[in-house]
Order: structure tokens, then sequence, then C-alpha cells
């Protein structure tokens, strides 16, 4: 989960994967 | 509703090489620097502290596989903006070069880690906070007064030097505008921070910045922004909905915190201040000196270290 919580502070450009 | 705009013909990869080596220095880095350790994991590439040999200084390193990266121009973008835009709030870089597949871009190194490793591991008086928005807001003023949003303020782009010195990195991300397209719509940014008028895809201009910096207030009171532990996708649907976040135990901060606050997380966007009329805000009057931050910059590294 500690991985998943810093993806969670990742940048986003247009619609990322998981919209 | 967004005004008819033709679309901006994308660049192919060839034309992206191009102009990249137009912009790159020449020469091996790995002649240059000796890589130390890696200092950073972000979206677009990693970080490494790098000594520069000729001189014993320290330089950061972010290296970035070009193959891997979604959007290249956005590579060029950052390039041209960090070189053009130097201000003593702005991470200084210094060069980039083309090593094989991979794009290396030095820059000035700020020992004291990031801000994020102050508001999760500290806590922060508003006499302290004060100071960070200052400097923030000045090199904003600077960066909206030379058509650049920077699109993804949040206390991860916020480095800090051992003395407090305060400088917004990571230009990945920005936006050069003009006159003719002022405006932009694409969503970019880190979901937590960002303003209800890119969320709900509406055109944006240089205050989503001003609001992501609210943002970034509420990390240095609460250690995290509003939502983040909900999933991405519902924190924009939240943010979409309820506009200004709540702030637990507002009542607890000054008048004229709240105020700052109310200032920079307004949902309307032309009631929101730029960051020029942030900068006369009596809040900032409270700023301690950027010194008092050494403390708490020496603590978050003691506890990040521990962990």
């Amino acid at each position: 989960s500690k991985k998943y919580e810093r993806k969670k502070r990742y940048t986003v450009v247009g619609n990322p994967y998981w919209m | 509703n967004t005004a008819a705009r033709p679309k901006k013909k994308k660049m192919s990869d060839e034309e992206i090489m191009e102009k990249l080596r137009i912009i790159v220095a020449v020469g091996d880095p790995n002649k240059k620097y000796t890589k130390m350790e890696k200092i950073g994991q972000g979206a677009s590439g990693t970080v490494y502290t790098a000594i520069e040999i000729a001189t014993g200084m320290e330089v950061a390193i972010k290296q970035m596989n070009l193959s891997q990266q979604p959007k290249k121009e956005l590579i060029i973008n950052e390039l041209l903006v960090m070189r053009e835009n130097k201000h003593p709030n702005i991470v200084n870089y210094l060069d980039s070069y083309l090593v094989g597949e991979e794009l290396w871009v030095t820059m000035e190194y700020l020992p004291g880690g990031s801000l994020t490793d102050v508001v999760t591991e500290t806590c922060m008086d508003e006499g302290q906070i004060a100071a960070v928005c200052r400097e923030v807001l000045q090199a904003l003023e600077f960066l909206h007064y030379n058509h650049v949003i920077h699109r993804d303020i949040k206390s991860d782009n916020i480095l800090l030097g051992m003395d407090g010195s305060v400088k917004l990195t990571d230009f990945g991300f920005c936006a050069q505008i003009s006159p003719e397209q002022s405006k932009r719509t694409t969503m970019v940014g880190t979901p937590y921070w960002m303003a209800p008028e890119v969320v709900t895809r509406k055109q944006y201009g240089p205050k989503v910045d001003i609001w992501s910096l609210g943002i970034m207030a509420i990390e240095m009171i609460e250690g995290e922004p509003p939502y983040l532990n909900e999933n991405p996708l519902r924190a924009l649907y939240l943010i979409a909905t309820n506009g200004k976040p709540e702030i637990k135990e507002k009542e607890k901060l000054s008048p004229v915190f709240q105020d700052f606050l109310d200032k920079c997380l307004d949902v309307d966007v032309d009631k929101r201040f730029s960051a020029c009329e942030l900068l006369k805000h009596p809040f900032l009057k409270l700023a301690r000196p950027l010194a008092s931050l050494h403390p708490l910059i020496v603590a978050a590294k003691e506890a990040a270290k521990s962990h």
C-alpha cells in the first residue's frame, strides 16, 4: 500500500488511466 | 463550451529529438559529474545527487528515459522555462545532456529535502507557514508575470536549503500562456491539489497555482491535503462538488490566517486573489525568519532516516 500511497501523489496529464 | 481553437500540431518524436539536440549541452556528463545517491523518484524520472568534478559543487541530476515519457514535448517546455526564468525562489537550472535514450537535467541541489518531509514529520507554526507561503508566492508572481503557469504546486515540488531557503522545482508540467491563448483546458496536476476549474474541465489560468498553494497551506497545518485518504477519482469528485475544503479545527487558526486561506481557496476564480495581491496580505507580516525552518528540516531528516 506504500507504493499505492506514493502513486497517489504522482502528477497526471490529460486523462489518467483510472478515469 | 470551450471556444473553437486550432489544435496544436503534435510534434513527432524526431522533431522533439531534433529540438532537444539544439537545447542540450554537448559532452558526456559522466565525465563532468560523479553520481552519488538516489534522492527522488517521480512520474517523470529519477533524481540523484552528484558532485561536479571540476568545482566539487554538489548538484542534483534528474534522469528521464525519453522512450517512457508519454508527452515528450513537455520536457522541452520544462528546459526552456527553467532556462529562461531564473529567480531566487526557483531551483536553478544548470544544464542538460542527452545520454543515449536518456535526458539528464542538472540543477542546483538543496540538501534540506522537500517540504513534504517537513509537513508530514513536524508541526509548523503560523510564522513558519507564512514564511514559506511568501517565498512560494514570490516565485508565482514572477512566473505569472512571465506568462507561465506551474500547474503542479504541492509540497513535493518545494525544496528547502539547510538555511531555510525555499525554492520551487519540477516545471515538467508547466504551461506558457500567450495573449492568443491565455487559457488552458487540459487536466494537468496532482488530483488532491487541483483547482475546481481544472477538475471540471473549464478553461483555467494562472490562479490554479493559487488554489494549489492554499491546499499546500492545509498540508502545512494538517500534514496532508484534503481527501488524501480517498482514491484520486473520488477526490476529484469531492473537489468538484464541495469546492472549498473543510479545515479541521479551523477556529484554532488566527483570523488573519483564515482570511488568507479563504482568499486562496475561493472557487470563484475572479474573486480568488492573485499572487501579487496575496503578497500584500497581512498574514505574511506574521512570517518568521527563514532560519526558523532549520530545526524543522533537521527533525524531518532525522525522522525520515529512522523510517
